[in-house]
């Protein structure tokens, strides 16, 4: 097997607090990224309708010419739809770009499927956000590499508040 | 004089006129994304545009929420995007995306990015109030996300992301300090966008650099080739350049842009709220703006901006003010005293470009 992640930070992000294991039966929904194919035509295309010089400047790409640009080839979308099956995802759904599918799956089953996950319950900041999230590293097995980016929903969790209601600004002196 | 940044005092800065809105002619429509669960009240933006609106024509609800809303408390950061983009970018179709509802295991930003390759119409600009410290991502994740940017930039999608409130960031790499650069921030596919005080609070005068304000040069995407001649200019010209052990000078350099981002006044749950600040408040005030030029460009028959960087710094900042006063906050410590990067003449790493003179930035993006 092999990390798809492993520089993904897994610690507990600060102002998160850990309310222990989630129970096997529990349902978990996530995400598995598969891998898209040419991704530089992709990026020639995005510098051509850019670039206001370029014959092409402002002449976009519908949401099919994207799918039919980068959706995974069809042995990514059979192994990996095989992967998922064995281990008992259900209800799984993709995009039109076919380059995303989330399924549900019970912690038993994620954990089985994605080996070295451990599944707890979180909660966080001052709205009491709470999350489902894996305390160690995943791995996937060898034969997926070529097929998966990454898993969403183990390790990054939801972002909580940045705005600032500053004090009224002080200001000296020129003013009444 | 002002008690604080409200509609009237964006457009007055920002020069737009009674008559720079939407026309509710043609398919123009802009976004805005936050992830942090909270609730979007409709009768918020009522309220907010009871107050504040009544000098331009302005539209007094959303076209569409997408994401289960509920009857919890609204939340400021909610009600700040809807309410700033629509008075900004007013009278445009405007749709709102927020997560609460979403699966607890489910990664929010992870959602919205399925939605965009879900959705065949989706608004031409959206701005998104989201970012993470680049080192806590994996790289698989990081560069799949940029892929995904692409996939938007290819489609004319306009995708601005405010550049974070903890300046050039600081953490302690191997006993040692350095600058925090953030992601999708630093992505090379996005507008990223930076945050401004006015010199004198109490005043619509020049602005000047919001300490607060993110910026900084990657340490994971390479400079874009886009940006090659401004990023080199600011790094042999600026006469205040931090250590550069503290920064990694040969990533992408952002923010690209800025505008206001300090002492907005917003309703949230019927309360009007004072001094409400971060860049997450500048980047729909900037969305709205561009979304008018949209409007401008549709009713000429022309396509929408789309994926703006690399006409931004072709065109050196035309129609831009350009900020050249401030720092933004850094590492607390000897070497740096908690200074990041200053901003200068032309592009730097705290306001880039500068912030929006509406007619000369209509001018200068209107055609082709």
């Amino acid at each position: 097997s092999y990390s798809p992640e492993p520089d993904q930070r897994w610690m507990t992000p600060p102002g998160w607090v850990p309310l222990g294991r989630a129970a096997p039966e529990e349902e978990l929904s996530l995400t598995f990224a598969l891998r898209q194919q040419n991704l530089e035509r992709l990026t020639e295309l995005v510098q051509a309708v850019s670039d206001p010089g370029s014959p092409q400047y402002g002449k976009y790409l519908t949401l099919e010419d994207v799918t039919e640009l980068v959706q995974p080839s069809p042995l990514t979308l059979r192994t990996v739809q095989k992967w998922l099956l064995a281990a008992g995802a259900r209800h799984c759904h993709s995009v039109t770009t076919q380059d995303f599918l989330t399924c549900r799956l019970s912690v038993r089953e994620a954990e089985w499927l994605l080996s070295g996950a451990e599944f707890h319950h979180y909660v966080g900041g001052p709205a009491e956000t709470h999350a489902i999230r894996s305390a160690r590293p995943y791995q996937l097995p060898k034969a997926l590499r070529p097929h998966v980016d990454f898993v969403g929903g183990l390790h990054r969790f939801p972002p909580l508040s940045s705005l600032r209601q500053r004090p009224e600004p002080q200001v000296a002196g020129t003013f009444g | 004089f002002h008690l604080g940044v409200t509609p009237s005092v964006i457009r007055e800065r920002y020069n737009l006129t009674a008559q720079d809105v939407g026309s509710g002619t043609t398919n123009n429509s802009q976004a805005c994304a936050q992830f942090l669960e909270q609730y979007f009240h409709e009768s918020d933006l009522a309220e907010f545009m009871r107050l504040f609106g009544g000098k331009f024509e302005h539209q007094a609800s959303v076209a569409r929420v997408v994401g289960k809303q509920g009857r919890g408390r609204a939340g400021i950061e909610a009600s700040l995007d809807v309410e700033y983009l629509m008075s900004a970018g007013a009278n445009i179709s405007t749709w709102v995306y927020s997560s609460p509802g979403r699966h607890e295991s489910q990664e929010p930003f992870l959602q919205w990015l399925l939605v965009l390759s879900n959705e065949t119409t989706l608004p031409h600009v959206h701005t998104i109030s989201y970012g993470d410290d680049e080192d806590s991502l994996s790289s698989a994740y990081i560069q799949r996300v940029n892929t995904e940017f692409q996939k938007a930039a290819a489609r004319g999608l306009t995708l601005l992301f405010a550049s974070g409130d903890s300046g050039a960031g600081c953490w302690s790499v191997s006993g040692r300090h350095q600058f925090r650069p953030s992601f999708p921030a630093s992505s090379p596919y996005v507008t990223t966008v930076g945050g401004t005080s006015f010199q004198n609070p109490f005043r619509v005068t020049n602005e000047v650099v919001d300490y607060i304000s993110g910026g900084g040069f990657s340490n994971v995407f390479p400079r874009p080739s886009y940006q090659e001649e401004a990023v080199n200019k600011f790094l042999s010209t600026s006469l205040q350049l931090p250590p550069s052990s503290y920064f990694n000078a040969s990533g992408r350099a952002y923010p690209d842009v800025a505008a206001l981002s300090d002492g907005y006044w917003v309703v949230s749950n019927g309360v009007p709220i004072p001094w409400v600040s971060g860049t997450s408040a500048s980047t729909p005030v900037f969305g709205g703006l561009l979304s008018l030029i949209n409007e401008h460009r549709l009713l000429s028959g022309r396509p929408p901006l789309g994926f703006l960087n690399p006409r931004l710094y072709q065109q050196r900042g035309e129609g831009l003010f350009d900020v050249t006063h401030g720092c933004h906050e850094s590492c607390l410590n000897e070497e740096v005293q908690g200074e990041g990067f200053c901003s200068g003449p032309g592009w730097d790493p705290v306001t880039g470009w500068g912030t929006p003179n509406f007619p000369a930035l209509l001018k200068s993006l209107v055609n082709p």
